[in-house]
């Protein structure tokens, strides 16, 4: 069956969006089949896998309101294997709309469920969050397997942790006992200012082993890469984020042997 | 009477907490008075403040909710003329609160119009909005006389540029006919890579004017101070940040002046 990742963090600004999107290619380039979707109405993950926002339409938002099924929301990317539904405009509106409506938590778990057992279904399916904890954010994880947390090196991204593993916590307890932290992903990390060195010792004296070895350094090239479309792999197959996040992918993979 | 700006930008991590703590004790270091409002569940502009969790009741949520008049909820900073409304943790559950109630975009518009045309009104009322345009956002829009957005130098950022400026013009018409963009500050500059003199000769091109002159540089400096719960101003009056944010604080004040 297919694995269910949610990448969330309250904390905006964090890495999740290029740690989605970077994951998601580093797998496929491994031979794994990955769907991402993109359930943050700002639609970065869309637009750092080339979809132009005139043909949005039919993404996550008429997913999780059922108007479009899995299939058709599908949309093929530059690198084999990987599949995305976009955010399109709507998805703006879903907040208010899910609020008033009947099992507002579990909308999106409801439609992937089949998905996820059925033959088709990708290895995995990755969720790049918006940044809150709103009902969007809770959709994703109810619908998860588990979650990886990517946390900015800096000191108001840290204080904001224990925010999203209390509600990881609670979501587990309450709507999604299998719900799992995968881990806590180190990013735009500078080794020359203490400050990054301070908050990674912070974080792996607390978290211990729920904090990947891989940290991602800063790296102007994985900033660069969104506004050419592609994953950094294509974009500059050399950079350090490239070998970052492929050797982050070793180490999901591995870590998943142990779910 | 009182002036009420918003900071906002849906986009994450873009330097909107950072901008309201250091505009606002600036502000208060040139003689005028300020009550800064954490609208944040987060609470960063709280944390940035000096002020611990665990003193943070009868804040903003109390205050939104009709709680807790305006003048029990001002806390005392370590800035003389800067007053703080805190974020409490309930603020977290206040939106799904608000959409069910009447009035829901004008609640903190109703509660801060006296306060603006009392005798004891600050000259600004600085509001710290959270990474999205959900309902605490549109409310503190539909409160605020001008906008400042902050834009991280980075395409992403630049890309969710005209999802904030089309909200803004969309209330503008409807709720709130005196809204303007006070102006858009470009954070986290780095002049050492291209991406940044990109970003900035895009938005200079587009929004003309709009764009203040004054840009924040990325420093370090910046990032420490909130944990110390002191402004940069306090924390390291010789920095980057601090010459940067009290250079904004002078065009701020000019242009309000062709307001
Ligand atoms: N390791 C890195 N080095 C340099 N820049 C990075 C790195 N990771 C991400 N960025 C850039 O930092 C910004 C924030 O990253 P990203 O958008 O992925 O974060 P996010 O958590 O998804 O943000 P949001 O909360 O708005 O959804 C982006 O402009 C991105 O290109
Ligand atoms: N000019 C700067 N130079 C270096 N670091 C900065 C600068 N401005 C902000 N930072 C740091 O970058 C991070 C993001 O800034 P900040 O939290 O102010 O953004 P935000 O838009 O309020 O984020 P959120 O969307 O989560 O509310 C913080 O860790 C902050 O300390
Ligand atoms: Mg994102
Ligand atoms: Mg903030």
């Amino acid at each position: 069956a297919c694995r269910i990742i949610a990448v969330a963090n309250q904390k905006g600004g964090v890495g999740k969006t290029t740690t989605a999107i970077n994951l998601s290619s580093a797998l496929c380039q491994r031979g794994h089949t990955v769907t991402l979707i993109d359930l943050d109405p700002q639609g970065n993950a869309s637009t750092g896998l080339g979809i132009d926002r005139a043909v949005r339409h039919q993404g996550s938002y008429a997913l999780i309101s059922g108007a479009t099924p899995y299939r058709s929301s599908l949309r093929p990317t530059a690198i084999p294997g990987l599949s995305l539904i976009p955010a399109e405009a709507g998805l703006a509106g879903a907040e208010v709309e899910l609020v008033m409506s009947d099992r507002r938590e579990f909308r999106l778990r409801d439609i992937l469920a089949p998905v996820s057992y059925g033959n088709a279904a990708p290895n995995f399916i990755v969720i790049d969050c918006p940044p809150s904890l709103n009902l969007l954010s809770l959709n994703a994880l109810v619908s998860a397997h588990a979650v990886i947390i990517p946390l900015q090196a800096e000191f108001l991204a840290l204080e904001g942790l224990t925010q999203v593993t209390a509600t990881i916590d609670r979501i587990r307890k309450s709507l999604n006992p299998t719900l799992a932290l995968h881990g806590i992903l180190l990013t735009m990390v500078d080794r020359r200012n203490n400050l990054s060195e301070l908050v990674e010792a912070d974080v792996r004296g607390f978290f211990g082993g729920k904090v990947y070895q891989t940290i991602i350094p800063r790296n102007v090239r994985l900033s660069e890469a969104p506004s050419h479309g592609t994953p950094i792999s294509l974009y500059d197959a050399k950079s350090a984020g490239t070998l970052a996040y492929a050797q982050f992918a070793e180490e999901f993979l591995a870590r998943e042997m142990t779910f």
